[in-house]
């Protein structure tokens, strides 16, 4: 049962947000949460620390308006600056992928499809 | 339809109906495919849709959806961008050539699509990083694009080929006149490299007769140099068969 590895993840992505001001980026971070927790279901069905957690998550997106329906990765972002908050803290640098990827990856790996003929 | 993977596998498959190419925490991309001739379980794409999906501060759930003789140069609520959100000009719709050829491009999943009508059928591209690609539930279901097709939906055209050149038995009424050497000759004119682009072609003219299809695997590789990030592995070679001159077997 991992599910103190889903739990150090949500902590990690939810430390140093504002819960009321990015409810966005919570919700996105609960959802991850649940989906982690969901993985671990079948190992975890007689562990109390799991059962409370899924408990936790319910009502923390009951609490916060969360779609269960929706993102579970915030797109990869530099971090902010203190001119980002002083602007907006949806810029459309976060809108743009690969500019919010600069200072971590600079070159992203791209993958290709495609479908063709009969 | 021929597939190529994210993985750079590369298929043909009948997957006749619809199937989800893609279904990621961003997009959904689903294909509609149709037999192409009597007697044959080869199929092409007549119809597309793709969702991108609502996406915080940036883009509202978009829908683009094209069908054979209806390559619309925009979503389907009529709009070409992603709506009213902060960053709705991440999203884009462009056509290239109209009824022919349009561009999607989603900036903020570094993702860019192609779609063309190419004859009757569709075609379609999409060059996505690998984090978005990889952003799914482990139980969100068949992609095509990430594993290929079910074992059982695959097709193996060495069966065609063995037939000597021969058309399958109802698309021979159709075009008696249509041999191996026509094909071959056909589509060496637009693909000069025996990969499997090329033997895709092939395959397409052997079933249908249709000369359109050389176009659309021509356009499938044109889209492969501009959408593909690694030179090279644009050329993708038949592993069991004879290889090119110059290429050696792995």
């Amino acid at each position: 049962c991992r599910i103190l590895k889903c739990n150090s993840e949500y902590l990690a992505a939810t430390s140093g947000l504002h819960v009321d001001e990015e409810s966005v980026e919570f919700c996105i971070a609960l959802r991850a949460y649940s989906q982690c927790t969901r993985k671990t279901a079948r190992a975890c069905r007689g562990d109390l620390a799991y059962h409370s957690a899924v408990h936790g998550i319910e009502d923390l997106m009951s609490q916060h308006n969360c779609s269960k329906v929706g993102p579970t990765h915030p797109p990869p972002r530099t971090q902010p600056t203190s001119l980002d908050f002083m602007v907006h803290s949806d810029a459309p640098e976060m809108c743009n992928y690969e500019k919010s990827l600069q200072q971590k990856a600079p070159h992203p790996n791209y993958t290709h499809c495609g479908l063709f003929g009969d | 339809p021929h597939l190529r993977t994210f993985t750079d596998d590369f298929q043909t498959c009948k997957v006749r109906g619809a199937w989800p190419l893609i279904d990621n925490d961003y997009l959904f991309v689903q294909v509609t495919n149709v037999a192409v001739v009597q007697g044959s379980s080869a199929t092409a794409t007549s119809k597309l849709t793709v969702i991108f999906k609502n996406f915080q501060n940036c883009v509202d759930q978009k829908v683009y959806q094209a069908e054979t003789d209806d390559l619309p140069a925009a979503f389907i609520d009529g709009s070409r961008n992603g709506g009213e959100k902060h960053g709705a000009n991440s999203l884009t719709v462009t056509e290239k050539a109209a009824g022919q050829y349009i561009e999607i491009q989603a900036k903020y999943i570094g993702t860019t699509i192609v779609v063309r009508q190419v004859g009757r059928y569709l075609t379609f591209a999409v060059r996505m990083p690998e984090l978005i690609m990889r952003s799914f539930e482990d139980n969100q279901g068949l992609q095509l694009c990430l594993k290929g097709c079910p074992t059982n939906e695959r097709m193996d055209w060495r069966l065609v080929e063995a037939d000597g050149g021969h058309l399958p038995s109802q698309a021979a009424v159709a075009h008696p006149s249509f041999m191996r050497e026509t094909a071959t000759a056909k589509c060496r004119e637009k693909l000069p490299v025996d990969d499997l682009y090329f033997r895709s072609c092939v395959f397409d003219l052997l079933t249908t007769g249709d000369l359109n299809f050389t176009l659309a695997a021509y356009y499938a590789f044109e889209d492969v140099k501009n959408l593909h990030s690694n030179k090279e592995k644009f050329h993708i070679y038949e592993r069991t068969a004879d290889f090119p001159p110059g290429n050696s077997a792995p």
